[in-house]
């Protein structure tokens, strides 16, 4: 394993621990997209259904149990819980504009046409795009507060390491997965005006505001 | 090709 892919995956942990962190000590789901959630929580489903077939280390399973456990704790809380603070009328993004898509994707570009990999080049194809009804959110609120930028900031921060794995490991390695590599190269971008904010506002202090 | 090994990352 590279150190940049431990950074990634530790950054993954961090986002989303401070989001349950948040939502736990506000007692509070504002300002937090419940699809973009659900949708990871569909994401980490479908992606470690692997978990009890192909064992690859300890450190994967931990890791795997632990994404699909606080996914599933994080929706409860913003769907159950702290219902009655989610802001469901800004989190109007159309789940099915990027899940139908990322289904028709994983049945054109998979690596076998069976269930588990096109499961997996789904969940894949989701990821990149299941943060885009938590941006569309920010955008049509105007602000974040700052945990929420912190989370989005770690959230993003973690396939961009991955990036950087995938080039160490395509060059030390002659490993290229090219699925990972193209979803992951648009997940990051889709980061990059945030990043931006996130760099001149939130780190010097200010709330991100996005200005029209 | 590759890819196909067995997915060992997350």
């Amino acid at each position: 394993m590279t150190l940049f892919r431990l950074a990634g995956d530790l950054s993954h942990v961090l986002a989303i621990l401070l989001l349950l962190y948040k939502i736990w000590t506000t007692k509070s789901a504002a300002g937090i997209s419940g699809k973009t959630q659900l949708m990871f929580c569909m994401v980490y489903v479908t992606r470690y259904l692997d978990l009890f077939t192909s064992f690859i280390s300890v450190y994967n399973s931990t890791m795997k149990v632990l994404f699909i456990s606080a996914s599933v704790a994080t929706v409860y809380l913003i769907y159950f819980k702290f219902k009655a603070t989610y802001d469901g009328n800004h989190d109007t993004f159309r789940m099915e504009f990027v899940i139908v898509p990322a289904l028709i994707l994983a049945l054109i570009w998979n690596y076998a046409f069976t269930f588990f990999e096109i499961s997996w080049a789904f969940s894949i194809f989701l990821e990149a795009v299941a943060i885009l009804p938590q941006l569309f959110m920010v955008t049509k609120t105007g602000e974040a507060e700052n945990i929420t930028s912190h989370y989005l900031f770690a959230l993003g921060s973690y396939r961009a390491l991955y990036i950087l794995n995938w080039i160490d490991r395509y060059y030390f390695e002659g490993h290229w997965d090219p699925i990972a590599v193209t979803a992951g190269i648009v997940q990051t971008v889709l980061y990059g005006d945030f990043f931006y904010l996130y760099f001149t506002r939130v780190i010097k202090g200010r709330k991100l505001q996005v200005l029209p | 090709e590759g890819g196909n090994e067995g997915h060992d990352e997350l």
